[in-house]
C-alpha cells in the first residue's frame, strides 16, 4: 500500500523541508518509488532540490485551482526513483482564490484518487507543509494517512504542539477519519542538551499517556534516532543538492538513512 | 529620542522572540528605559519573561481592537526597566476582525502617539513580530522607526529576504516615509561554517550596493557580533528568565550585551 506522509508543523524553520527532501531522497535511494509534493508557497522544496518551480510548467498551484490538470502534468522527474510537484509563490493566492470552492480541502485528495485510477503507483508520498494550519496544509491533512511532525527539542517548541494536534483531529474526526499521527521527527538536535533531554522525555509522557486512548495520536512515537544538528543539511540546498549527494557519510546523511530504514520497517510490521 | 525597532522576519523560529527579549533585557540592565510590545499570537515573549498573557488584564489585543484601551492599561511592569504588552491567543483573530477598520494599519501607531502626548516615555521601545507580513506585522512598521531583521547565515534564509524588503519599502513608500531598515543580526550562528561566512558575505555584498541609493536599507549593516549558538539561549524560558538571569556569563549573554552596547554607540552616533 502507498505510504501517505504529511510532514505538519505550523511553526516556521523547524526541518520540514529539510526532512522531506532527505528522507524522500534515503528512500528513492533504497529502492522504493517517491512523491515529494511541495504545499509551500516559498517553494523551497524545490529550490532545495536544484528544480526552477517556475519554469516547470504545472505545479501544486495549477494542479489546485484548475480542475483540467491532472496530476501527471504536474509531476517532475527529479532524481530516479524521485518525483516531485513544485510550488511558486502564486500558491500563495491559492487561500484566497479557493476560499469559496466546493470541497476546497479535498482537492488534492481529489486529483490524487484520480492519478491512482489511471494506475499511477509511488511506495511513498511525502507533503511538504507550509508553516501555517490553513487551507494548504488542509489539502495535504485530507489526503495524508498519516502525520509525522518535524520539531526542535525546545521549550517554545513544545507550546504549539497541543494546536497542532487539535486540528489533525478536526480533520480527524470529519473529512479523514483514518489519518494518524505515526510521530515526532527531532530535528537539529543537539544531544548533550539536557534541556533537549527534558523535552524529549515530556514528549515521550505525553504519548504515553495517549496510549489505548480513540485520538490519532494514541500510538505516535518519538522517531530515533534524532537528525543531529549538522551544517551540511544547511549547505546542500545552495547547491541545489540532496545530502546524499552532497555529504553521503555526513552525520546528516546517516541519520536521515537511519531513520528511512526505521520508518519502512516500522510501516512494514504493522 | 526614542527608538522604536521592529524585530521582522516573515520566516518562522529564525531568533526573533529571543532576540527581542535578551536585547530588551541587555538594554534595561545598561539603565535604558525599555519597552517590549509582543505582536504574535503565539505569545512567546511573555512565555520566555515568565508573564502569564492571559490573566494579565489588557493586552496587544485589547489594545488594537478596544479604541477605549489606553497604552497604559496594557502595560506590565516585567522587570526594573522592562515594561511588556503581552500579547494572547486571541490576537490570532486580530487580522479578520480589524479587515473592515479605518487605517487598521496605523493602530499600534496611533495608541502610541496618545501615550507619548500623555508623556509616556521610554528609550527604547522593541516590536516582537510574528512571522508573516500581515497586519499585526504592518502595524509594526507603520509604528516603528527602524527594522532589525534577525536571520540565520544559511541558504534558505536568504531566500525571503527580498519579500521582506519589498514590504518594508512599501509601507516606508506609504504611511511611514522614515522607516529604515537598521540591518540584519545573525542568530544561532555557529562560525566555524564557511557556508555561513559565504552567505554574510553575500548579505554585505547586497547591502553595499545599496548604498548611496533611495532604499530603505541603503545604510543597512550586518550586525556584529553575530549571536552565536547556545543552548542556554533555548534552556532560559523554560524557566521564564532573561538569559542575563538564567546564565549571564555564557555566549549568549555576552553576545546580546555585546549587541545592545554596539546598538546603543551607534544610535548615539547618528
Ligand atoms: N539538522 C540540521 N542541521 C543544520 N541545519 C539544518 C538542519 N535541518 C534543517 N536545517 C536548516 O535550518 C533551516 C530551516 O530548515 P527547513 O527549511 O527544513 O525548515 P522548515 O520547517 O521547512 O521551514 P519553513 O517553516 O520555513 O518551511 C534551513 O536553513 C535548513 O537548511
Ligand atoms: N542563539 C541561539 N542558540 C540556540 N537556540 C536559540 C538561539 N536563538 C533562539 N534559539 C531557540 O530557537 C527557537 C526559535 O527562536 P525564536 O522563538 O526566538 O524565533 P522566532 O523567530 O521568534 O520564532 P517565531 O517565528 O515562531 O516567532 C527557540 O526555541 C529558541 O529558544
Ligand atoms: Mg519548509
Ligand atoms: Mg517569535
Amino acid at each position: 500500500p502507498t505510504r501517505v506522509v504529511a510532514l505538519l508543523n505550523q511553526k516556521g524553520g523547524v526541518g520540514k523541508t529539510t526532512s522531506t527532501v532527505n528522507l524522500g531522497a534515503a528512500l528513492a535511494d533504497a529502492g522504493h518509488r517517491v512523491l515529494l509534493v511541495d504545499l509551500d508557497p516559498q517553494g523551497h522544496l524545490s529550490l532545495h532540490l536544484g528544480i526552477d518551480g517556475s519554469t516547470c510548467g504545472e505545479g501544486t498551484y495549477e494542479l489546485l485551482l484548475d480542475p483540467a490538470v491532472s496530476l501527471a502534468a504536474a509531476i517532475q522527474h527529479a532524481r530516479p526513483n524521485l518525483d516531485v510537484v513544485s510550488a511558486t509563490v502564486d500558491l500563495a493566492a491559492a487561500e484566497s482564490e479557493l476560499a469559496d470552492a466546493d470541497d476546497r480541502h479535498g482537492i488534492l485528495a481529489r486529483k490524487f484518487a484520480e492519478a491512482f485510477a489511471g494506475g499511477a503507483r509511488w511506495d511513498y508520498i511525502l507533503l511538504d507543509c507550509p508553516p501555517s494550519l490553513g487551507l494548504l496544509t488542509l489539502n495535504a491533512l485530507a489526503f495524508a494517512r498519516e502525520v509525522i511532525v518535524p520539531m526542535q527539542a525546545h521549550f517554545l517548541a513544545l507550546q504549539g504542539l497541543g494546536r497542532l494536534l487539535e486540528t489533525v483531529a478536526l480533520v480527524g474526526h470529519g473529512v479523514n477519519p483514518d489519518l494518524r499521527v505515526a510521530g515526532v521527527l527531532l530535528c537539529m538536535h543537539e544531544s548533550q542538551s539536557s534541556h533537549g533531554r527534558e523535552v524529549v522525555a515530556e514528549l515521550k509522557r505525553f504519548f504515553n499517556e495517549a496510549r489505548g486512548s480513540a485520538v490519532a495520536w494514541s500510538d505516535a512515537t518519538v522517531f530515533l534516532p534524532a537528525v543531529r544538528r549538522n551544517i551540511k543539511l544547511a549547505e546542500a540546498p545552495s547547491f541545489g543538492q540532496t545530502i546524499l549527494e552532497y555529504a553521503p557519510t555526513c552525520p546528516g546523511a546517516m541519520d536521515y538513512r537511519t531513520l528511512a530504514t526505521r520508518l519502512v520497517e516500522d510501516w512494514r510490521r504493522r
